[in-house]
């Protein structure tokens, strides 16, 4: 097609467009050596807080990351989820696809596999990040994911147990009338 | 998150996405953007498509799998996208997340739901640099 090549990313991270067009174009890589340039600049600059280390803490304050990276000559897929304390998401994910005959790897283990690969261990968190999570916690932990638990998550932080006394007027509801928890600086 | 999609000039694609997943999130869950299918998905002999937005909805719904067959059953990228959408929204009217679908021919197209506009960037053949669009959600 006279429409080829073409490099397309969701939301206005046009350093990263420019950066897989870059390789696509210039013979430093294939197609997916784009994907993985491109995606990699978003995690290096942190792109809205919503890629990348130092964004989105947990309730614990810990930033994880998820990538995931498919071939379509081959149907091929790398993914990693839950990573911690690596920087580099797509790239392992890209190690993933390459080294490894299975699909994902999550969590701690996916980890161990970046270090056996040569990635370095950091910390994920940011003074950015950490005054986020303390926000959140001084505002009682608002606004979060729980619901029909003990103490009610509107009000409190937890640790909270199910809310097993199974009155249904008892149970925390969530409010339909108030927005979505994610928007334009809060998605995946 | 970003969500991407690359086509070279022979017609491989790749997809592709990268997050630190939802503000405040429960320890260890995760989104829609690792899932094959949901967070993105491509296929040669179609096309590609990469989603954002709420990963706990739209991860119940494959919406980047559900555009590329779209794609594959002769829809549009644009009629693609505005689909896979519109399979979340009949469920969750007040969801919010988009989509991006390209075809193998390098035609594209976005469509999305619960902002006012979404933007996605371009570079494409005939283009000196990268290029914003925006489709009205």
């Amino acid at each position: 097609s006279s429409k080829l090549p073409v490099v397309i990313n969701t939301w206005a991270f046009t350093n990263s467009t420019s950066a897989a067009w870059k390789v696509l174009t210039s013979n430093e890589g294939n197609y997916l050596d784009a994907i993985v340039e491109g995606c990699s600049v978003c995690e290096r600059e942190q792109c809205d807080g919503t890629v990348g280390y130092g964004g989105s803490p947990d309730e614990n304050g810990e930033t994880t990351l998820d990538a995931f990276i498919m071939d379509g000559a081959t149907m091929n897929i790398g993914a990693v989820a839950g990573l911690r304390e690596i920087k580099d998401a797509i790239s392992v994910a890209y190690h993933v696809l390459k080294y490894t005959r299975h699909t994902m790897l999550v969590g701690e283990h996916a980890t161990e596999f970046a270090l056996m690969m040569g990635f370095k261990r950091e910390n994920l968190q940011t003074p950015k990040s950490l005054a986020i999570w303390r926000d959140w916690k001084d505002k009682n932990c608002q606004p979060n994911f729980w619901t029909n638990v003990l103490p009610n998550p509107e009000k409190s932080c937890g640790p909270y147990c199910p809310n097993t006394e199974n009155t249904i007027n008892e149970f925390w509801k969530v409010d339909d009338t108030k927005n979505n928890l994610f928007d334009e600086h809060n998605h995946d | 998150t970003i969500g991407m999609i690359a086509i070279d000039a022979e017609g491989n694609i790749g997809a592709g996405t990268s997050t630190n997943g939802a503000t405040h999130k429960i320890p260890g869950r995760v989104g829609d953007s690792p899932i094959p299918g949901a967070g993105a998905y491509a296929d040669n002999n179609v096309g590609a498509a990469a989603a954002t937005g709420d990963g706990d909805i739209m991860m119940r719904f494959l919406p980047s799998f559900m555009a590329v067959e779209r794609l594959r059953n002769g829809d549009s990228p644009a009629s693609a996208a505005e689909y896979a959408m519109g399979r979340i929204i009949e469920h969750y009217p007040k969801f919010m997340g988009a989509i991006i679908v390209a075809d193998r021919e390098g035609n594209y197209s976005a469509a999305c739901f619960g902002i006012d506009k979404f933007p996605y960037s371009v570079f494409k053949t005939g283009q000196e640099s990268t290029v914003v669009e925006y489709v009205k959600c």
